[in-house]
């Protein structure tokens, strides 16, 4: 029978470090910590790891359930539109993606919208290469709105079971490239009734707050529907996860976690709790 | 903004006297809270509270001056002196060619901020060469030879090492008369002992005049912790700031600046190579307090 005593200052001060360096933000920082001194006062613990595990409960509830994962099998072909702000690993992303579905037996197709950045096209090829499967592209200077119409049709020509289409990097806040990117979406939506089924938004675990920005706007101009959290094999938490799926109702659907092919995995949501804490 | 949550919390102390702890506190905390959603370090924004406390207990409250405004003078004034010295030029080299190496973990802009710097000195007169030292990310080089060729401004490559590359490209560049040389690193993880020790190895072979750690203004808490290991293992001159035409509020330079005591020498503000510019701590200021 321990002794008990109530939650020290010095712990709770502790507590609010590891939650706001992790990226959760200050507002469930804060929001977290009241709730514990309110759920906790007068009450005694043995030991902090009580409290630290009642935390892991608060934030696995307030995650929400996960939905089902995505079924690559019920469209075909199914589309996958990526998308997210410069250098957050999209294109590296789908290569990995790409290689986790040839390995399924499926058919991929791969379609280089990025007709912007300098090479862009090649960095994707590079990887079709790598994962054995075909690639549309056209030269720089394209509309990124044509190519992806050819990778459609493409898609439909060919017996095609999965299409993914790389986008080029752009902020959120860059009015006339979130316009570019609705164009997109529109032209696959128009050449495939249905598509995308799937708009996965790539996000750098290092970001900060402004990650939830970023997914507000994305979400309002091209609906997406699930993210993928990338670098996660660096010191970053990615706290804005939490607020991500809680407050936007994005799930996240998996994570990078190196530059390698095979460093790709479904999100796992106490991995993920457990590291805030680690 | 955090000036008017300020000023409305500090208006219920009108009147004169002097600002004391207390009276202070409740402004206090509601900078930190905006410092921290800024992306501000935890650390740093604590520290930084602490001195801007004792900064202003004692000061009178001068009459027709609201205490909340002078609260956030002392704290703007803070700020812009902390990340100061706003006109940090690059090192160069007295007698030989300047070598200037771009580090930075992956995806932070060091490839589209080598040919943007190459621009930039070149217009100042200099004759740049960059160099291809990125032979791990697919198209690495491919994608700094388009660049070059945007340019017309050189690109060395070659297939050897990272290591072997800047060595070589130095040799070259001095046979040729350039003036200036930029190498392109690939995107390390701090953490990745074999990927620094390589960035150790490049510094030492050719003793560079310059390091530049390349950062994505949008990261979070983590910019502490990458940024004091890049700097530990290297000693770089000064930092770039990428990505700041986001709506970032950017206080990951704050925390960068606090931990390091390196100056921020550039900010990218597009993708397009004519989009680098000076770092002006005044406007980083008032973009990290909202
Ligand atoms: N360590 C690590 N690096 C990653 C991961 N995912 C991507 N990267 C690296 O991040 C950098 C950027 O990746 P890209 O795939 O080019 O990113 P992008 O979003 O397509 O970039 P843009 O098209 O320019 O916007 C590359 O160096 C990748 O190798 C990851 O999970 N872990
Ligand atoms: N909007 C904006 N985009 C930028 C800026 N600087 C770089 N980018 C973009 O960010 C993305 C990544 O840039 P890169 O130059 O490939 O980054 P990197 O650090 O060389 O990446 P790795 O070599 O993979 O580590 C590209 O899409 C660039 O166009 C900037 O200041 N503003
Ligand atoms: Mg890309
Ligand atoms: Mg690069």
């Amino acid at each position: 029978v321990g002794l008990g005593r109530t939650i020290d200052d010095d712990f709770l001060e502790e507590l609010q470090s590891t939650l706001l360096s992790a990226d959760v933000g200050a507002l469930i920082t804060t929001k977290l910590i009241a709730k514990l001194e309110d759920d906790w006062v007068g009450k005694k613990i043995d030991d902090n790891e009580q409290i630290i595990n009642y935390l892991k409960q608060e934030l696995h509830h307030t995650m929400g359930k996960n939905p089902p994962d995505i079924d690559f099998n019920q469209k075909k072909p199914h589309v996958i539109l990526v998308v997210g702000v410069n250098g957050s690993g999209k294109t590296t992303t789908i290569g990995k993606l790409a290689n986790s579905l040839v390995k399924d037996g499926k058919k991929v197709l791969l379609g280089a919208s990025d007709t912007f950045r300098a090479a862009a096209a090649e960095q994707l090829e590079v990887w079709a290469n790598r994962v054995g499967c075909q690639i549309v592209r056209q030269n720089e200077g394209a509309a990124p709105a044509t190519v992806a119409y050819d990778a459609a049709e493409a898609a439909l020509a060919r017996d095609i079971d999965v299409l993914i289409i790389d986008t080029a990097g752009r902020l959120h806040n860059k009015k006339n490239l979130m316009l570019e990117l609705e164009k997109v979406f529109n032209i696959i939506n128009k050449k495939i009734p249905g598509a995308p089924h799937e708009v996965l938004m790539v996000i750098d675990a290092c970001t900060g707050q402004n990650a939830l920005n970023q997914v507000k706007t994305f979400k309002k101009d091209v609906k997406v529907t699930g993210i993928v959290a990338t670098k996660l094999d660096g010191t970053a938490k990615g706290g804005v996860l939490l607020a991500i799926q809680r407050d936007l109702g994005v799930p996240i659907r998996y994570i990078g976690t190196g530059e390698g092919i095979e460093d790709f995995d479904k999100f796992d949501k106490n991995t993920f709790i457990d590291a805030l804490f680690s | 903004t955090v000036a008017q949550g300020i000023n409305n919390v500090l208006d219920k102390f009108k009147g004169r006297g002097t600002l004391n702890e207390e009276n202070i506190q409740e402004g206090l905390r509601e900078i930190r809270m905006a410092l921290l959603e800024a992306d501000v370090s935890y650390k740093v924004a604590k520290e930084f509270i602490k001195k801007v406390t004792e900064k202003a207990i004692g000061q009178e409250v001068i009459k027709n001056i609201r205490p909340g405004q002078q609260i956030v003078k002392i704290v703007n004034d803070e700020l812009v002196e902390l990340m100061g010295g706003d006109n940090q030029p690059i090192n160069y080299n007295k007698k030989n060619a300047t070598i200037i190496m771009m580090v930075g973990l992956q995806g932070a802009g060091k490839t589209t901020t080598t040919a943007k710097l190459a621009m930039k000195l070149r217009k100042e007169g200099r004759k740049p060469i960059m160099v291809a030292a990125d032979l791990q990310r697919p198209a690495a080089v491919e994608q700094l030879k388009t660049l070059g060729r945007q340019l017309n401004i050189e690109v060395f490559t070659d297939e050897s090492t990272p290591v072997r590359v800047c060595r070589r490209a130095v040799k070259y560049a001095n046979e040729n008369n350039f003036d200036t040389i930029l190498f392109d690193t690939a995107g390390r993880l701090h953490i990745d002992d074999e990927l620094m020790k390589e960035l150790e190895k490049i510094k030492k072979k050719t003793s560079p005049d310059e390091i530049l750690f390349v950062c994505d203004s949008m990261v979070g808490q983590d910019a502490v912790k990458s940024a004091q290991e890049f700097n530990n293992r290297l000693e770089f001159n000064g930092v770039i700031l990428t990505k700041l035409d986001s709506d970032t509020r950017g206080g990951a330079a704050l925390s960068i600046r606090g931990v390091t005591g390196k100056p921020i020498k550039f900010v990218g503000m597009g993708e397009k190579l004519d989009e680098l510019e000076a770092f002006h701590p005044d406007r980083m200021t008032s973009r990290i307090l909202g």
